[in-house]
């Protein structure tokens, strides 16, 4: 009746691989990444550096809160701020081998996670859809 | 080994309740909603009118991709802009005795979900966050 199997492989041929991933870089300003966001319509994104390793995760909330000023909200100061002093640093990152029950645990607090490869390179992410898809296989075979 | 049979079970105790689900009201403007949306954290709120109904689904994104002129990100309109103009309104809804079965399929394509009460209130959401909760208790049991 259920095959949660699945359970115990790893995500590697499901996680959804670097070069389809909106992302932004370091050194970026927060205009141009709203700009990405907002085209992308991605609410959270990964912020990799030149050498295409994991340094953050970035979202449209991450931004505004930073120009809340006291009177107004201080659109002007986005073009000067780096998505470094605003994206969060203190992000689960799994391998390409970690296993779905691992990253089950994760996807419950966050809706995506960050995948690296061997070499610590970052290879792409892993999405509450695409585990709720597998989940779904798992509990209506 | 699995205990699938929430599958069948009406959502209603589970339900975020209205009152604890942030949300913005038909005639406030984009600026305000940019508020509510940056000091609460979601990346999506519903939007209600007076009478406690639902009118819409409201994202960062919405608000920020209405201003993005030829030249640049015109923010001075935020203050003009009414979240009726913004707001996405062909949003999927589902009632607290809507069985755990249906709101899965429709998790898998969205975040959460707005729940209806028998006279068409606002009674709260679903969140794909409750489900995989459900969901890793059922695979675990
Ligand atoms: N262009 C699109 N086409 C179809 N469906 C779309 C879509 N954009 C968003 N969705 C739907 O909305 C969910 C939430 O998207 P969100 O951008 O808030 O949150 C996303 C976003 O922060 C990130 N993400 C997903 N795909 C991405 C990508 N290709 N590049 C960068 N970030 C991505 O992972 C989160 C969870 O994604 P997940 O797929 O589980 O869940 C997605 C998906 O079900
Ligand atoms: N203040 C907080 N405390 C703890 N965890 C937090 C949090 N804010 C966000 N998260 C985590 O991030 C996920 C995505 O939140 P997001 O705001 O993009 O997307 C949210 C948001 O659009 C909406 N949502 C959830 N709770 C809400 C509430 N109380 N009021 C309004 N909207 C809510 O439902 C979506 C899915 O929520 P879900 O719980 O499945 O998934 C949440 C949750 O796991």
């Amino acid at each position: 009746v259920n095959n949660t199997e699945f359970l115990h492989e790893p995500i590697r041929d499901y996680v959804i691989s670097s070069e389809k991933v909106a992302h932004v870089q370091v050194g970026n300003n927060a205009e141009h990444a709203l700009l990405v966001l907002t085209k992308t319509g991605y609410s959270a994104i990964p912020v990799l550096d030149h050498g295409y390793h994991l340094k953050g995760l970035l979202s449209m909330g991450m931004i505004t809160e930073s120009i809340l000023g006291m009177e107004r909200i201080e659109y002007e100061r986005l073009s000067e701020m780096k998505v470094d002093e605003l994206m969060q640093t203190d992000i689960p990152i799994v391998g390409i081998d970690t296993e779905f029950r691992r990253v089950f645990d994760l996807l419950i607090n966050h809706p995506f996670l960050c995948v690296e490869d061997e070499e610590g390179m970052f290879a792409g992410i892993m999405t509450r859809r695409v585990l709720m898809k597998k989940l779904k296989k798992a509990v209506y075979t």
